[in-house]
């Protein structure tokens, strides 16, 4: 999917 | 988490280490663009509010708090503790014209138009060239130190590494953020220059120097 609204990298 | 992105987020760790050394041993920031080091505060500030909103991992809140108090402390040393050997007549890339662009570019092209979401956006593309009053200082003086060479090197490998652990995930997790990989590209590409000189003379023992 694009874009998770989680964003786990920095 | 796969190897590209963990190799990615401590080349980039490495490359604020050796910069803060750097600073810190010589007591001097001679060499060193203000104006870049800010840029990153800034793209940090904006990216990592989310710090105190979205819980992802005891990984990434460390992370991010590294980032935050690192770039925190450069600036500090570079405009209040060793100010005087600060070169700001080298430093002179108009900054404006690479902070309107991606105000204007986050407005326009984001996920979602919320605060958090827009401010994320302008991180990344703020990041993807915040280094240009670095290389424009570089290219100005014609010649940087070897261990801000280094740095370069260690900060431009970092999103060289995020770009193939974007391939990675694209192909294993269907996960991919076109914001994020377009900026990255840009920011890749950006320090392939840098990339070539740093292995043609740095590496091999010569001081970069640019040719005249």
């Amino acid at each position: 999917e694009e874009s998770d609204d989680l964003k786990d990298e920095l | 988490m796969n190897v590209f992105r963990l190799a990615g987020d401590l080349a980039h760790v490495f490359a604020i280490i050796i910069l803060l050394l750097k600073i810190w041993k010589t007591r001097s920031c001679a060499g060193i663009s203000g104006k870049s080091q800010v840029l990153f505060a800034l793209v940090y500030l904006t990216r990592y509010l989310d710090l105190f909103t979205t819980y992802v991992s005891l990984y990434n809140s460390v992370m991010k708090v590294i980032f935050l108090a690192s770039s925190g402390a450069t600036v500090y040393l570079m405009y209040v503790k060793f100010k005087a050997t600060y070169d700001h007549n080298h430093d002179s890339f108009r900054v404006e014209f690479l902070l309107v662009p991606c105000v204007l570019l986050s407005l326009l092209i984001n996920h979602d138009f919320t605060v958090m979401e827009v401010l994320w956006t302008f991180s990344i593309y703020l990041e993807s060239v915040a280094i240009l009053p670095q290389l424009f200082m570089v290219s100005k003086t014609g010649e940087a130190e070897s261990i801000t060479s280094h740095y370069l090197f260690a900060l431009g490998s970092y999103r060289a590494l995020y770009l193939l652990n974007w391939i990675y995930r694209y192909f294993v997790e269907s996960h991919y953020d076109l914001i994020a990989i377009f900026a990255g590209v840009v920011q890749t590409i950006l320090y392939c220059d840098f990339f070539y000189l740093y292995i043609t003379k740095v590496l091999k023992g010569k001081r970069l120097q640019l040719p005249a």
